[in-house]
């Protein structure tokens, strides 16, 4: 199964994961 | 070879017209059709017809049914296995698809009657420190890929997209009010009719008005009435409406939740909706916010893929309020990281369940979308919500919509906080 999200944020969003990374609940996604 | 090449004369003649003619007519045709078939794609709306595009394989997988035999999968594991054998048999489960035993609640593998059972278990408290970003994982898996919606187009894998209308779904004009809209009219409640013909004994005027209990989750509580009697009326269509509401067609928006709020309920969501940092939504920016962003935001995106070993419930991934949910009534095939740098459309022709809503920074949504060994999605404050039902999936695109407005009138919206359970993928 998989997840997908969709939302918006200020340009400045970043995501501080790779493709291929394993994560687990809670693990930090992205920040500003 | 060389006498004929050199001794051969050379006789130029003129080519007949006709054949160039024709060759342009068969130039201009090919483009014509290519052309047609590229405007086949496009219904009436101008939006793009899904269809199962992919390489062959892909259209042997689609032949296949799919559906019943994600179902027969979920029957054959929601089978009770003798307590002497569970202990082994999900120890075999954990060993081959990597599941770590020591974080599930609880920790007895003999309290799992099914594999099915086993499958949606929960983790120990603490199991999942909580990280303070913005915007945490929901659930554990792998990022099978992120980054910003261009064009309302977003990036399945490297080099195949979707539309993001495809994903979510598009707000249709002229959508029958929900009967939420009806039970909200204020001048059908104020009326013992309407209290009697709902098998209740006050009116939601009354409610607001004088008690001070919180609603049960499901239907209405019975405070003590008011001292004065509102004026009888013979009963209206509205009230017979809300007493035996008609058959729910399909893509008729319903309302997942009907508990009404009392004075406590509402003054405990003004001060979350502060929390959360999300405006109490009294501007309905229609499900799709993706489309108006505000000035210096962007629409971001991102795809985690949950292998069959992974704990499979998902949680909030930050503080958000769902307006409502689309159901997809979709194909179910397999989402793996394979079939997914294969099938275009993918994840617009699965089952999937679209989760709107808003954050702090405007629009947010959340798309669990199911595969063939997990076909069921459960969502924990929809109780109404049924996935991978029997019968001919509808053509894609085709949803049926509920509203959570009701879940909280100030913030018109089922209000989560980060990392909270939300709910899950269930086998078959």
């Amino acid at each position: 199964s998989t997840i997908v999200l969709v939302f918006e944020a200020p340009s400045d969003f970043e995501f501080t994961v790779h493709a291929g990374q394993k994560v687990k609940v809670g693990e930090r996604l992205g920040d500003l | 070879l060389m006498n004929a090449w050199t001794e051969t004369p050379t006789k130029w003649y003129p080519l007949p017209l006709a054949v160039g003619a024709l060759l342009l007519v068969a130039i201009q045709y090919r483009k014509k059709v290519k052309k047609a078939r590229l405007e086949a794609d496009l219904d009436e709306n101008g939006m793009e017809v899904i269809r199962l595009k992919g390489p062959w394989h892909v259209h042997v997988i689609g032949a296949l049914p799919l559906r019943n035999m994600s179902r027969l999968w979920g029957y054959v594991n929601s089978l009770e296995l003798p307590i002497w054998f569970r202990p082994y048999g999900y120890r075999f489960y954990a060993y081959a698809f990597g599941c770590n035993l020591d974080e599930i609640e609880p920790a007895d593998l003999r309290s799992y009657p099914s594999l099915g059972a086993f499958f949606y278990r929960k983790l120990k408290d603490g199991a999942r420190p909580v990280d303070p970003a913005i915007l945490v994982s929901p659930a554990d898996g792998t990022i099978l890929h992120f980054g910003t919606v261009q064009g309302m187009q977003v990036e399945q894998v490297k080099g195949i997209t979707y539309h993001l209308d495809a994903l979510l779904g598009v707000e249709r004009p002229g959508h029958a009010p929900s009967l939420a809209e009806h039970g909200r009219d204020m001048s059908i409640v104020d009326d013992q009719e309407f209290a009697n013909v709902n098998g209740i004994e006050y009116s939601l005027e009354q409610l607001i008005g004088t008690s001070s209990s919180s609603p049960q989750s499901s239907g209405f509580s019975t405070p003590a009435l008011s001292s004065h009697a509102p004026p009888v009326r013979p009963p209206t269509e509205a009230d017979a409406l809300l007493a035996h509401p008609p058959p729910k067609k399909y893509g008729e928006r319903i309302d997942a939740s009907v508990v009404e709020p009392d004075r406590n309920t509402v003054a405990h969501d003004a001060s979350v909706a502060r929390e959360m940092g999300v405006r109490p939504s009294m501007e309905r920016k229609g499900s799709l916010g993706a489309r108006n962003l505000r000035p210096g935001h962007s629409l971001f995106f991102t795809v985690i893929y949950l292998a069959p070993g992974d704990y499979h419930r998902f949680h909030s991934p930050t503080a958000w309020v769902v307006e409502k949910r689309r159901h997809f009534v979709g194909e179910l095939f397999s989402v793996s990281p394979w079939m997914a740098k294969r099938l275009e459309n993918l994840f617009v022709l699965n089952e999937r369940v679209a989760l709107l809503g808003r954050w702090r920074h405007g629009f947010f949504g959340m798309v669990p979308v199911g595969a063939t060994n997990v076909g069921s999605i459960k969502v924990n404050f929809d109780q109404t919500l049924r996935t991978n039902v029997r019968g001919r999936p509808p053509p894609p695109g085709t949803f049926s919509e509920a509203v959570y407005s009701n879940a909280s009138p100030i913030l018109r919206g089922q209000p989560l906080n980060y990392a909270e359970e939300m709910g899950g993928f269930c086998l078959g």
